[in-house]
């Protein structure tokens, strides 16, 4: 079962999360452990590296107008660089005595600490650009509300000229989102509603077309055409709004895995 | 993006730490 929801992210912390799980039985099989190595210089490598994501991580936040990553992602930050802390201390304290306990406790905590911080941390960059796509998805969700209210062969035209370069983002969007996904059961859903609403965009402008002829030629089977053009527009408002509702997943049934 | 970079540099260096660290209790195991 993968534990990460993106091949993004579990291709960043896989490695190191194996990593760190072999550190932490070692550590716990042979407890009184033998004399440990100067960690100094991996270990400052380490805080280069923090310092270098709290920069970088600085500068997304300032740039970013998701309010909830602004809110989120100092946390993950201050996770991170506690982490890093830890990290410093251990090794510090292993230059002293490379037998000291409370240094081998300081280094696990500090490299759990680093993979649970760098992992907040893209899940809150990952849940942001999610937060993108999913707008994109609620401006088709606008544009099918008012499909009812087209009347005319203008507007019909606006219409298709508003919704085409939408569904043409949201289409290119959440398939690109698929793709990035390691739960097979979310990427089937996503590409059977895109499929769906693909299939189903032409239809619907068709119904709207035959609801605005019928309209303006004296209006005989205008209510059957009304409700051919509401069902179509709500079964794509419901293929869309299980996209959004898909797209937003990041745990695991794990009924569905086993 | 610049923030996966910064992301995976950490993975890495915490990696190559953990590895060394690793090491030497393997020795007595």
């Amino acid at each position: 079962m993968p534990v990460f929801h993106t091949k993004t992210i579990e291709s960043i912390l896989e490695p190191v999360a194996q990593q760190v799980s072999r550190l932490v039985i070692l550590h716990e099989e042979a407890e009184d452990g033998n004399a440990m190595p100067d960690l100094e210089r991996p270990v400052q490598a380490v805080s280069k590296a923090v310092t270098n994501l709290i920069k970088v991580g600085r500068e997304t936040i300032n740039s970013s107008d998701d309010h909830i990553l602004r809110q989120d992602m100092p946390v993950a930050l201050q996770r991170v660089e506690k982490a890093s802390k830890l990290l410093e201390d251990a090794s510090s304290l292993l230059k002293t005595d490379p037998y000291s306990q409370p240094a081998r406790k300081k280094l696990i905590e500090g490299a759990r600490g680093i993979l649970q911080g760098t992992s907040a941390l893209l899940l809150c960059f990952d849940e942001s650009e999610v937060r993108k796509i999913i707008r994109e998805c609620k401006k088709v969700l606008d544009y099918l509300a008012v499909a009812e209210v087209i009347e005319s062969m203008d507007d019909l035209v606006q219409f298709v000229k508003d919704l085409s370069p939408c569904l043409t983002k949201v289409s290119r969007e959440v398939d690109a989102r698929e793709k990035e996904l390691t739960h097979q059961v979310h990427r089937e859903i996503l590409i059977r509603c895109l499929e769906s609403v693909k299939n189903l965009a032409p239809i619907l402008i068709c119904s709207m077309k035959i609801f605005v002829q019928i309209l303006s030629q004296g209006g005989k089977g205008v209510e059957e055409a009304a409700e051919n053009r509401n069902y179509l527009a709500r079964r794509m408002t419901d293929e869309i709004n299980e996209i959004i509702r898909v797209l937003q997943l990041t745990t695991y049934d794990e009924d569905e895995w086993d | 993006e610049l923030i996966l970079e910064a992301a995976k540099s950490i993975a890495e260096a915490t990696s190559i730490l953990v590895k060394a660290a690793s090491a030497a209790q393997k020795e007595l195991l």
